[in-house]
């Protein structure tokens, strides 16, 4: 999962 | 970001202007699922919530506000000013069927039970079906419009595309989450007949048209 729960994807 | 992430960022944003250039120009909006665009509505405007509060870059920020002007510019169009030519007899699907069961699941499996991630892992499971009244309308059509069938190949290798960027930040960024990938392939899947018809019909310049 992504790191500190930010999504970076569209 | 790698280019499968970027060619597929740009395929997606070019299904949805071939979309709208579609409905805009010919002013119509026949053999478009209305109910397939109000649920890619509610996924950007579910996904991209953090729109305001988790900036990654101009891109992505840039991206998002595009994404959901455009979709609910498709929704309006279709809805309101080219009302007349929405063809809601074959476009029947029963969306419910869809966003219930999508949103139990996206409560019962996801990363973290907060609101804004249980929001984006039910705009990550709706995604990867919203394209079921779309399929199902041109089953019931028989056939779709070719440029109907440019949209929905880009559409469809959009979500391909990223899951060959899954696979690239797997390896060079150790990247990895199982739910977006789950339903991306889920997602791509249900495109599988429609490449096939796409590649051996409209690739041959002929019209493509389902098998009665």
């Amino acid at each position: 999962h992504i790191a500190d729960g930010k999504h970076d994807e569209l | 970001m790698n280019i499968f992430r970027l060619v597929g960022d740009l395929s997606h944003l070019l299904a949805i202007f071939v979309l709208l250039l579609k409905i805009w120009k010919s002013r119509s909006c026949a053999g478009v699922s209305g109910k397939s665009q109000i649920l890619f509505a509610l996924v950007f405007i579910t996904r991209y919530l953090d729109l305001f509060t988790n900036f990654i870059s101009v891109y992505n920020s840039l991206m998002k506000v595009i994404f959901i002007a455009s979709t609910v510019a498709t929704v309006y169009l279709m809805y309101i000013k080219f009302k007349a030519t929405y063809d809601s007899n074959h476009d029947t699907f029963r969306i419910e069927f869809l966003v219930v069961p999508v949103g139990g699941l996206a409560f019962l499996v996801n990363h973290d039970f907060t609101p804004l991630e249980i929001l984006w892992t039910f705009s990550i499971y709706l995604e990867s079906v919203a394209i079921l009244p779309q399929l199902f309308m041109i089953s019931k059509t028989g056939e779709a419009e070719t440029i109907t069938s440019h949209y929905l190949f880009a559409l469809g290798s959009y979500r391909a595309l990223y899951l060959l960027n899954w696979i690239y930040r797997y390896y060079f960024e150790g990247y990895f989450d199982l739910i977006a990938v789950v339903a991306g392939c889920v997602q791509t899947i249900l495109y599988c007949d429609f490449f096939y018809l796409y590649i051996t019909k409209v690739m041959w310049g002929k019209k493509l048209s389902l098998p009665a």
